[in-house]
């Protein structure tokens, strides 16, 4: 089963369209292998990217070198789904 | 039992395959389950069926979870099914609308994707298929309809999450329903279900060009979206695919519209990115309630103005 511990979500509220050219760069790059949730369109819709750990620095750093700014909208993914499964479980025995 | 059953949880295949029996079981003069072809990997796909009678009447379609990891979708639509069983009968507007009409629910359009996400890869969104020559595998099943396909906004690559596919209709799950449609013929609407980001869309995805009933269809969606931001505040835009989130090429809407099936629109349910596919599940049920009221208003105006 595939696990994400360490991934975070992270949220770029685009502000000009040469971030929206940087952003779509970093969504052509397979390097980093970055899952794009909501993908680099306009600065009215924010770009949210699901970040392997082992590319968080670089990917930070990519962002903050191009003065992009970003926040981060889930610390760590697998305590989510951790979560959800457990709910999950806990549903299905109190269903029985 | 629907009385027995979390509908503010989310659930496996099996528990919502097996629920559906006990819905058809509770309400046999109005629900149907129908296979209506098998996925990839050999499992039933089944559309719930409202009617209170006749063959081919005119009809609504709605499919919810073509994106697998959009767990809220599912959760959804199984949520809408018991809706419009238990409010048969005692909703006027609802009761008056299945005398002349049915409605099509698939709440699991890609059932193998669905199983995936629950057991092997939480973020799954495509459909399972090999891929000859690629280690990757799926399709992405709204980049795989025959309108505008291979065009912007899909992918060449197997390896991509938005990959188009080897040709139109490739996907067994996508054709299942091109030929329910197809052999259906008389579809007045067809409503699909995405989650997230809060967007009530219609045709077209593949170009920036107005379709033809774009102004229509804009006022049916800002009405929808008002009687849905009534229930929590819900905040809503309204637009053309490409006008309101990017040019993507081979969506199911852009084909059933250019068939002809004019009402064709595409929900994107909450959130705002708070938590994106992990939507918490105590958000299923204010999600699926405020939706309804869209979907609702959207199959009254449909009942209202035959074409």
């Amino acid at each position: 089963e595939k696990v994400f511990i360490g991934d975070q979500v992270i949220r770029v509220n685009v502000e000009s369209e040469e971030q929206i050219l940087l952003l779509r760069a970093l969504e052509q790059d397979t390097y980093w292998d970055l899952d794009f949730w909501l993908h680099p369109v306009n600065t009215e819709v924010p770009v949210d990217i699901r970040v392997p750990s082992s590319s968080l620095y670089a990917v930070k750093d990519y962002l903050r070198a191009h003065n992009i700014q970003f926040s981060v909208m889930i610390s760590n993914l697998q305590e989510l789904l951790d979560e959800e499964k457990a709910e999950m479980e806990e549903n299905n025995m109190s269903e029985r | 039992s629907s009385k027995s059953f979390n509908f503010g949880a989310y659930h496996s295949l099996e528990t919502i395959y097996s629920w559906m029996d006990g819905l058809v079981a509770a309400h046999p003069n109005l629900v149907t389950k129908e296979q209506i072809g098998t996925s990839y990997e050999g499992r039933p796909m089944y559309v719930l069926k409202f009617s209170t009678g006749g063959d081919k009447r005119p009809a609504i379609w709605v499919d919810s979870g073509i994106h697998s990891r959009e767990w809220v979708s599912q959760a959804t639509g199984v949520w809408t099914a018991n809706q419009i069983a238990s409010d048969y009968g005692t909703d006027a507007s609802l009761t008056s609308l299945l005398k002349t009409m049915d409605i099509y629910l698939l709440i699991l359009a890609n059932p193998d994707g669905y199983v995936h996400s629950h057991t092997s890869d939480r973020m799954w969104r495509k459909t399972r298929s090999k891929n000859p020559g690629s280690m990757c595998r799926g399709v992405d099943p709204n980049r795989n309809w025959d309108a505008g396909f291979g065009g912007p906004g899909a992918s060449t690559n197997p390896c991509s999450d938005s990959y188009h596919g080897p040709s139109p209709h490739s996907e067994i799950e996508v054709k299942n329903v091109v030929n329910l449609v197809k052999n259906h013929g008389n579809f007045k609407s067809f409503i699909s279900i995405h989650a997230y980001s809060q967007l009530l869309m219609y045709p077209y995805g593949y170009t920036c060009t107005d379709a033809l009933h774009a102004a229509e269809l804009d006022s049916v969606g800002r009405s929808a979206v008002q009687k849905l931001s009534s229930l929590h505040g819900t905040t809503y835009k309204v637009g053309s695919i490409c006008k309101i989130i990017y040019q993507a090429s081979g969506g199911s809407i852009d084909w059933t519209y250019n068939l002809g099936i004019k009402y064709s629109f595409a929900f994107e349910l909450r959130d705002t990115g708070r938590y994106g596919f992990i939507l918490p599940a105590n958000q299923i049920i204010p999600t699926a309630s405020e939706t309804w009221l869209a979907l609702k208003d959207i199959m009254e105006y449909v009942r209202d103005h035959s074409y």
